[in-house]
């Protein structure tokens, strides 16, 4: 495994803790979408159906178990526990997020790579992941006063996917038919989605005042 | 060839 993917790896480990550590310490969920967070939930069951039939390292393994895990206990506070949820923007965060999971479902069953249900599964949650963003950013957009620990929760989460394409050029350089033009592709409109994002979150960072998307 | 090919990213 290269530098880059490893990078990418914990950069997306990061963003889950950020935001259970917000979730556990401050007992608030707030500007973070329930909406994006149970997307996140399907794309992982939908995307590790082979965690106990394939196995490709200790490693591998691990880290879908802690994705697995963390996607459900951050729904469920988010749903259930007593406190955290009050916090919840319900009202704000209206994003129909059923609306992203037909068409995906629908294009994974037309593009893929091999006709078979956990090759369609995969594929589907690579389309849903790289929308799955989409109402969090929203939320984002509406919440007058994000606090810090949403914005970098957001920020590592763009950044998870922006080392994920520079290890897709490595290992296109370096590995022979490494060719996955499926992954690629999701995996750029994902990272395109955060563009706006990004360049309002350096702005803010460089200026040092609070990030606050334009309507 | 296994039925289900790539997968070793997460």
């Amino acid at each position: 495994m290269n530098i880059l993917r490893l990078a990418g790896d914990m950069t997306h480990l990061i963003s889950v803790i950020v935001l259970l550590l917000k979730i556990h310490s401050i007992k608030s969920c707030a500007g973070i979408s329930l909406k994006t967070q149970e997307l996140y939930a399907l794309v992982f069951v939908s995307r590790y159906l082979n965690i106990f039939t394939d196995f490709i390292s200790l490693y591998n393994t691990i880290m879908k178990l802690i994705f697995l895990g963390t996607s459900f206990s951050i729904v469920w506070y988010m749903r259930y526990h007593k406190i955290v949820r009050r916090s919840y923007d319900k009202d704000q965060d209206t994003f129909r997020h059923y609306f992203l999971v037909l068409p995906c479902l629908i294009l994974a069953l037309l593009i893929n790579e091999r006709f078979t249900f956990k090759e369609i599964m995969w594929t589907f949650s690579l389309y849903l992941e790289a929308v799955a963003i989409l109402p969090q950013l929203v939320l984002l957009q509406r919440t007058k006063n994000t606090d810090n620990l949403t914005v970098q929760y957001i920020f590592l989460l763009g950044a998870y996917r922006a080392l994920y394409i520079l290890n897709w050029i490595y290992r296109y350089f370096t590995e022979p038919d490494y060719l996955h033009w499926i992954t690629w592709i999701s995996g750029l409109v994902q990272t395109i989605l955060y563009g706006d994002f990004f360049y309002y979150y350096f702005l803010s960072w460089k200026n040092n005042v609070k990030l606050q998307l334009p309507a | 060839e296994a039925e289900f090919s790539l997968k070793d990213e997460l």
